[in-house]
């Protein structure tokens, strides 16, 4: 055929450098520019195409929240310190209360200062019951004690919120796996999610934090916080990835309770994209 | 880990004498993406790489039968020595010193002043804390909580910023209290009307340190934030908290690149004596994988 002559380097590096500040890491940005390579585009237009492809197909297009087959249906929220599981735990709440739900919220987090006033004046807000013991109580207890009581058992849907905790704290990680048999033990079938909260200004180290709780929990699915400030959240395009089998099912962008949208693949592809 | 990751590369050449600026090349790419991965932002680890491909140039890397330790040890002697400019003694001058926290949501701004308490007292020094947040549900339990398990007093105020400020100034003037710490809001630098609440702090009273307060595992964002914080606000001094992770910090080598203002604390876990001072050659270490 024609000679097809190759679209200049600058062109790939600009983008190899937008994956790259958009926090993708270097070896998803260079792959992703591979693959574009291989197929030879001739224009700037189908380059763009490639590279909107590359992106958009790493998500799955079956991310729909999962429900019990009857009430309640528990969720559990959890994550590294500060990335926002109590404020988020509240927006669900909240997001579901608004479409006719009843919603539950627990404070299991029974170790950071505040932590349950926190969400008790969240809960109020987003118009959810709210089940808590005392500060300093056994988590898991709190688990129990929650899912047998009858206003918490008779709600739709119910976000058990927990404790910040480094992926790297083993003992921690063993206490959120005894959280979850605690809570499959009190309410057999009854929780269908087991979401990690990312924080979406999170650089590499995200992909380490899903690859080990998704080890010691089997996650259900993702959660993407404070996407809206600068931050592009490009570490799921490796998670993603190496963990295909979890999706993202909601990004947070911002601090109010309607500040939370079911994951919106697309829409996150135009703000990778640009 | 990039001394691996060299090692296999300057394996295909070991017949070699001496390195040529082709392999100086092919090394110097490994470690800009080592810098990378560890969340160092891209003009920085650029800029970074630039100037270990010159003193590997110079240097004798290119005859060493070890070219991978060698160049290896180039890259830390240069990290370490760069971040070194990023330590120096937290002086606190007046009195009542002021300090005044600011950073993203959730950084860990409110545990961090609480940390500081503590380790005022462990200086003899007495702290006053308050907060100036007044939209994070429980933000002043969670801080009045801190201040009674650091032992320190603690000031309830209401009303704005630069009220609060001086309400707190004023009482530890009354109480001969030594430290005043501020806590704030979390906050993003994308709408830069934020900051207004900061610089009304800033400017109600004599702030002695305003200190950003940074996640270690933020990405490419660090370099925004603080360049964000450091033009409304201003920054004295930075702190990197839950470094009791797994995560490289390479922020903090891009925010002091930036802001040239010493990195004063790390924070390493979520207790109140989980504060450290900063150590170039860790974040080199954990930087270099
Ligand atoms: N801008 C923005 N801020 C958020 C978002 N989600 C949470 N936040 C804020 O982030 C901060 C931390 O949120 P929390 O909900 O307390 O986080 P957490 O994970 O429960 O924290 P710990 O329980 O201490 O580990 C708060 O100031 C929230 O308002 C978001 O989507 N956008
Ligand atoms: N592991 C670890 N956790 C930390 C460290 N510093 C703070 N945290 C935790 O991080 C979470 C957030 O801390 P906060 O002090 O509430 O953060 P903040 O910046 O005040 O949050 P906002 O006021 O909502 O912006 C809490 O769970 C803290 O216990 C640290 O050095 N290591
Ligand atoms: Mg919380
Ligand atoms: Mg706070």
């Amino acid at each position: 055929g024609a000679f097809q002559p190759e679209l200049p380097e600058e062109v790939y590096a600009e983008l190899e450098d937008r994956l790259i500040l958009a926090d993708a890491g270097p070896a998803t940005a260079a792959g992703i520019i591979e693959s574009i390579q291989s197929k030879k585009p001739a224009t700037v237009e189908t380059l763009r195409g490639h590279f909107r492809s590359a992106i958009r197909e790493r998500f799955s297009n079956s991310a729909a929240p999962i429900f019990a087959l009857a009430p309640p249906t528990v969720w559990f929220v959890f994550g590294t310190n500060g990335a926002g599981k109590t404020t988020t735990a509240a927006k669900i709440a909240s997001f579901y209360k608004s479409q006719g739900s009843t919603v539950g919220l627990v404070a299991a987090d029974t170790f950071r200062a505040a932590a349950i006033d926190q969400l008790r004046v969240l809960a109020g807000r987003a118009g959810s019951e709210f089940y808590a013991m005392e500060e300093g109580a056994h988590p898991s207890a709190v688990i129990f004690d929650a899912l047998s009581d009858k206003t918490i058992r008779s709600c739709n849907l119910v976000i058990v919120d927990t404790a910040g905790r480094l992926h790297t704290k083993t003992s921690l990680m063993e206490e959120l796996a005894k959280m979850t048999k605690s809570c499959e033990k009190t309410a057999p079938g009854a929780l269908t999610e087991r979401l990690l909260v990312l924080d979406g200004t999170a650089g590499q180290n995200a992909l380490v934090q899903a690859k080990t709780f998704h080890a010691s929990l089997q996650l259900t699915g993702l959660i993407v916080t404070k996407l809206d400030a600068s931050a592009k959240a490009g570490f799921l395009l490796a998670i993603r990835q190496d963990l295909p089998g979890v999706p993202v099912k909601w990004v947070g962008v911002g601090e109010t309770l309607e500040d939370i949208a079911p994951f919106d693949p697309d829409a996150f592809v135009d703000g990778l994209v640009g | 880990a990039l001394n691996r990751r060299l090692g296999a590369l300057f394996k295909k050449i070991r017949g070699q004498a001496r390195l040529t600026e082709a392999n100086v090349m092919d090394a110097v790419k490994e470690v800009r993406t080592a810098l990378l991965e560890a969340d160092v932002s891209l003009a920085v680890a650029r800029a970074f790489t630039e100037e270990i491909r010159v003193k590997a140039m110079g240097s004798e890397v290119l005859y060493s039968i070890r070219a991978a330790d060698a160049f290896v040890k180039i890259v830390h002697d240069s990290l370490v020595k760069f971040l070194g400019g990023a330590v120096a003694p937290f002086r606190l001058d007046r009195r009542p010193s002021v300090i005044l926290m600011m950073g993203l949501q959730g950084s860990g701004k409110t545990t961090t002043a609480g940390k500081l308490a503590a380790y005022f007292s462990a200086q003899q020094k007495s702290s006053l804390l308050t907060t100036l947040d007044r939209s994070r549900p429980a933000a002043a339990e969670q801080l009045e909580k801190l201040s009674k398990t650091a032992g320190v007093s603690y000031l309830r105020t209401a009303g704005d910023a630069a009220s609060s400020a001086r309400a707190a100034y004023e009482e530890a003037q009354r109480r001969n209290i030594a430290v005043v710490v501020l806590d704030t809001a979390g906050r993003t630098e994308v709408d830069p009307a934020v900051f207004a609440e900061l610089r009304a702090a800033r400017d109600a009273v004599p702030v002695e340190k305003k200190i950003l307060v940074l996640d270690a595992m933020t990405g490419q964002a660090a370099v925004n934030i603080a360049k964000g914080f450091a033009d409304e606000v201003g920054v004295d001094g930075v702190i990197l908290t839950k470094f009791d992770s797994d995560t490289r910090g390479g922020a903090a080598l891009s925010v002091y690149h930036l802001l040239r203002s010493p990195i004063v604390f790390v924070g390493e876990g979520e207790t109140l004596d989980r504060l450290a001072p900063f150590h170039p050659d860790r974040i080199a270490g954990r930087i270099l994988g």
